[in-house]
């Protein structure tokens, strides 16, 4: 913007010297990419996931098309990877404890896709149907009830991937989500959800700011 | 566009890192390891007004003379050493409840500069 004397700010001498031009724009570098992500600090790690787990979340999923920009005229994307926190883990069941960030629970966020990623071993040559439950609190006590549920074939031992339905949707706007994993029927044996460091399980999500609203304003 | 070197005080594009390593931000941003900021900086006199890149055509720099010569003592320093380019910056960062978040971050990374 040009100052009230007419001189652009870009095209005159610098007024300050090298090193505080330089920490001016550091300063400026800094906050921009704060005020892009929408947040007012940085954040401090509280749980930081081991590199491991991060290397394997990674190595699951395939990015976006090389080359392709973002949209113009639709909200910003995210891509979230949100690992899970074990609860009750027997060889009958797995609960899984998701908790999403309080600023992606904030108002105009539209989940476009998101699926549950978990590592199942499996003795050799067998197969098992998964029954993958999505619990909620019910609104009058504490207790969680099955939402959804979902069935799954697995075959194999190895990384297996569940689409998450409207569920999703509703778990990012409450921060939470509990999945219950469960082998369906009776079986001799019992599959192993693996949560250890490399095969911790995790929920990844595709999703954007701002597009619903101008969706309806259009 | 132009990048700055030598003496030039013509509008350039001045190359900038931010590390993120010496600002102490690598422990939450996983990639890319810096931030190619950049900035436009430099003079842009009249007769180079509203030509992206400077280096337009001959009939350009014909077409702006003219204009400046209409329109001198009326729109005198108005313009502007600015970006013409730029390009989403990609980042992989942790958030505070250290969730993993990808996301491009549209027009952070000056490519290009011009007289506005």
């Amino acid at each position: 913007t040009p100052r009230a004397d007419r001189q652009c700010p870009a095209c005159g001498e610098p007024a300050l010297d090298v090193e505080s031009h330089r920490e001016l724009l550091l300063n400026l570098a800094k906050r921009s990419i704060l005020d892009k992500l929408h947040l007012s600090q940085r954040p401090t790690l509280g749980r930081p996931v081991s590199r491991v787990a991060l290397r394997a979340a990674l190595q699951r999923l395939h990015g976006p098309p090389q080359g392709v920009l973002p949209e113009a005229d639709g909200g910003q994307e995210y891509e979230i990877i949100t690992f899970a926190e074990t609860g009750l883990c027997n060889t009958t069941q797995t609960r899984l404890d998701f908790h999403f960030s309080s600023d992606s629970s904030a108002g105009g966020l539209e989940v476009q896709q998101a699926s549950l990623m978990f590592f199942v071993q499996l003795p050799p040559n067998t197969t098992c149907p998964l029954k993958v439950r999505v619990l909620e609190l019910s609104p009058r006590d504490t207790n969680l009830t099955s939402a959804t549920q979902h069935l799954l074939e697995v075959n194999d031992s190895g990384w297996h991937q569940l689409l998450l339905g409207p569920e999703a949707q509703t778990a990012y706007s409450q921060g939470h989500l509990t999945l219950e994993l469960a082998p369906e029927g009776q079986v001799a044996w019992s599959p192993v959800i693996l949560a250890g460091a490399a095969h911790r399980p995790f929920v990844t999500a595709r999703v954007r700011v701002g597009g619903k609203h101008r969706l309806r304003r259009r | 566009g132009i990048d700055c070197q030598g003496r030039s005080r013509m509008c350039c594009r001045q190359e900038f890192f931010v590390d993120f390593r010496e600002i102490g931000w690598h422990d939450w941003i996983i990639q890319p390891e810096g931030y190619a900021m950049n900035f436009c900086t430099g003079q842009c006199p009249l007769h180079v007004a509203g030509m992206p890149g400077i280096a337009a055509s001959f009939y350009t720099s014909v077409l702006n003379l003219l204009k400046v010569n209409t329109a001198a003592g009326t729109t005198r320093g108005s313009s502007c050493c600015v970006p013409t380019i730029r390009r989403p910056l990609s980042l992989l960062y942790y958030d505070r409840d250290s969730n993993i978040v990808k996301t491009d971050i549209p027009d952070m990374v000056v490519e290009a500069c011009g007289c506005s």
